[in-house]
């Protein structure tokens, strides 16, 4: 499903020069459920900002679903986000001025997807992410992990076939963390939904099938369990 | 230092109720190296924005140094947030328009303290945090942690008595948490610094000498270790 041959990204800018990714040759079949770990600054979140194609590499090639990212137009990567991939961003980016339910049915809406069926399915994955009840509270309204389970909810509502996920347990206790993952998990094995988490929580790297480790913009190790 | 009785918090909007903190009494000896933990939603920033001055209590008394925050108007809670209170906050909150240099060294210029010592105190936190050498970057051209990291740096440099850290470890990898927490503990035995930290972090709740379990608000136990 994904498959990157010696992608590179530098940041510019400033007078300064970041070589963020350095060389990152990878191939991540459907169904995965694999955790990218590694300190701080190593990469992480850049390496998945190229593979969705939000953020362009200085070199190498990146193919998701048998498509060429580097040949896809501005709009062509965004239809393709929109139909394949579910986001949980690092910081939560949802839109404070819209309720917890209009942030969740938002990328349904973009589909087509009918009002009702959307009612359903924001209230269904409400359940889920143990936020029943929440539809017309506002963002500034919740606490942080409120929010990052407003994330999750946005990112698997659509039913995307791959969901990128960065640190998306950094503000959950443990029992809701553990709540959490356990049922991507099962979604995971249920629906074939490949999982590609980028993350410290040493919950995350347990439950993971696969582990990548990166270092200073490399990767160090992979293991598969 | 900090006491607090039956200080009680509900939001009112939108046709909506929230009793975020509902009558919570405490005491917070000086020098203490305190978390307050508890399930998503259960209160926590809540109630240190509520101690900060930073939200005002529907109810309850806050004293904080021997002053009565309910007595005080805008200013003088500021001046009072200034001089004694460093934040990390559980967004970084970093101003993206001023360099890491300039964003921590802020209160310092707001406490008059001359341009040549301000350099020096900014050069030695940013040793301490492990990020030397990131003076002229800005806050978009850094990782989570990083950011994170500045935040930290930032609280501490004005020497406050009282540091209220919300979840200053969620991004963080364990190597960077556990430097990060052991240098926050040697300047609380050297310097008898206040530490109350918000955490979801076991990392934390382990190196605390006390621990305040909130539950809906209120507190469900208080141990000291
Ligand atoms: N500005 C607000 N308006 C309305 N309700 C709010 C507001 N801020 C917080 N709340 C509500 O108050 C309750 C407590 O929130 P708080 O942010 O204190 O929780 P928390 O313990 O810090 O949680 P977390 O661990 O997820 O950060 C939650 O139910 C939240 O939805
Ligand atoms: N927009 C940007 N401009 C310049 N440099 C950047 C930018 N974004 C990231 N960097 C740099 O690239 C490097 C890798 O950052 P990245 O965000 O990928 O790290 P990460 O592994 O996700 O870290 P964390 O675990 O702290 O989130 C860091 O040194 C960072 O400072
Ligand atoms: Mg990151
Ligand atoms: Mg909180």
């Amino acid at each position: 499903i994904i498959k990157v041959k010696n992608v590179r990204k530098t940041y510019r800018g400033n007078g300064i020069e970041v070589k963020a990714v350095r060389g990152i040759d990878l191939t991540i079949k459907s169904g995965e459920f694999t955790a990218i770990v590694g300190p701080s600054g190593s990469g992480k979140t850049t390496f998945l900002n190229t593979i969705s194609g939000l953020d362009s590499p200085t070199d190498g090639d990146i193919m998701l679903n048998g498509k060429d990212l580097r040949k896809m137009n501005g709009k062509e990567l965004s239809d393709m986000r929109r139909d394949n991939i579910g986001f949980i961003f690092q910081s939560y980016n949802l839109i404070p001025v819209l309720t917890v339910e209009e942030n969740i049915e938002y990328i349904m809406m973009l589909q087509g997807i009918k009002a009702s069926e959307r009612k359903e399915r924001v209230s269904q994955i409400l359940k889920e992410v143990e936020l029943t009840g929440f539809e017309n509270r506002f963002p500034p309204q919740l606490s942080g992990g409120q929010q990052q389970r407003v994330a999750v909810a946005r990112a698997m509502v659509s039913n995307p076939t791959l969901i990128l996920a960065d640190e998306p347990t950094a503000n959950l206790d443990s029992k809701t963390s553990n709540g959490l993952l356990d049922m991507m998990k099962r979604l995971n094995k249920e629906t074939n939904m490949t999982f590609l988490f980028s993350t410290h929580d040493p919950l995350i790297m347990e439950k993971a099938d696969r582990v990548i480790t990166l270092k200073d913009g490399k990767i160090e190790s992979d293991e598969v369990k």
